[in-house]
């Protein structure tokens, strides 16, 4: 795992966080809930708490969709390539190009490559989630902090890698009984059923 | 748009989906340094928008396989754990064309995905003295 230089982190006084949704997007319930279970992953091992929020100006945590240049100096570039983008603590923001084919059922879709054109919502807000909270890219391929992710894959689940640079910054969390081991950071974990496209 | 999976997934926009200008760069596999080659300051942009190349670099980049590339794929190869050669052989090229977090890999010049490192400080107590010890 890595971190962001000079390792920023959510105060000791600000563990207990608000995230909302850019009204201009009109989310559906369907699409918040992807977030709710993204952000229950990193709730589950550590101190931190995550309760949605309607204000979208004084949360902690700001999402939206974008299409193309958004304000922040980094545009998005439609479908594929870049997907999403996060700052460090506590700065809170959390941008999604709104042109990619984001797939939001639990399962991640078929999890058949039929089309290589769809994104994963869960996995990628896995992934910036980490970045919120402090966590820089990982070399671990099977790791959610591993900087690419191969269309129609789903990687939800945090592996120790993970779970151990979130819990260099933040500690356990006390009411963990370790009834949950995450999963080791191995290659194999990225196979999926069809496993073909993501063996390079 | 948002979908329950990918079937469910208007063929039209699977089309324009298809168009990734990041597939254009497998033309350049093989390619190596000392050459030019028609195109390649848009792989310099790609390395420079994930840190590889730094930003004081200005982005109107030449066609030129110059060493400040080579060091870029040298050290995106060693971040994903490629065959650390410089050159553009198509694994790397294959992994460069996976769709991506935007966040730069490397920060100020510096890669973080393969420090793994972290620093303990350690107080004897009574001493007050403080070692630095590394965890490898």
């Amino acid at each position: 795992y890595s971190l962001f230089p000079g390792e920023p982190r959510w105060p000791s006084n600000r563990r207990d966080l608000t995230y909302a949704f850019d009204p201009r997007n009109k989310l559906t319930e369907e699409v918040k809930t992807v977030f709710s279970r993204a952000f229950a992953r990193w709730a589950q091992v550590t101190p931190l708490t995550f309760t949605r929020v309607q204000s979208f100006r004084t949360s902690d945590i700001f999402i939206g969709f974008y299409a193309g240049e958004h304000g922040d100096g980094e545009p998005f570039d439609g479908p594929l390539r870049t997907l999403a983008h996060a700052f460090s603590p506590p700065t809170g923001h959390f941008h999604l190009d709104a042109e990619e084919n984001w797939i939001i059922s639990s399962e991640g879709g078929d999890g058949v490559l039929s089309v290589t054109e769809a994104i994963d919502l869960e996995s990628v807000a896995v992934h910036e989630i980490g970045h919120l909270l402090g966590l820089g890219h990982s070399s671990v391929e099977g790791s959610i902090m591993y900087p690419t992710i191969t269309t129609g894959m789903r990687k939800v689940e945090l592996t120790t890698n993970d779970v151990e640079g979130v819990q260099y910054l933040y500690g356990e969390n006390p009411n963990l009984n370790g009834s949950v081991v995450p999963p080791p950071s191995t290659q194999q974990r990225d196979t999926g059923e069809s496993g073909a496209a993501s063996r390079i | 748009g948002f979908y329950p999976n990918s079937s469910a997934i208007p063929l039209e926009l699977i089309r324009n989906a298809t168009g990734n200008l990041w597939n254009s760069f497998l033309n350049f596999t093989g390619c190596h340094v000392g050459e030019t080659y028609d195109g390649l300051y848009k792989l310099k942009q790609y390395f420079q928008h994930f840190g590889y190349i730094p930003e004081t670099l200005s982005g109107n980049f030449t066609d030129d396989f110059d060493d400040i590339l080579k060091n870029a794929v040298e050290m995106y190869q060693r971040n994903f754990r490629l065959n650390v050669t410089g050159v553009l052989d198509e694994l790397t090229l294959k992994h460069v064309m996976i769709p991506r977090c935007g966040n730069p890999d490397v920060v100020n010049g510096t890669s973080t995905m393969h420090s793994g490192r972290r620093t303990y400080e350690v107080s004897f107590s009574g001493r007050s003295q403080r070692f630095h010890a590394v965890k490898r």
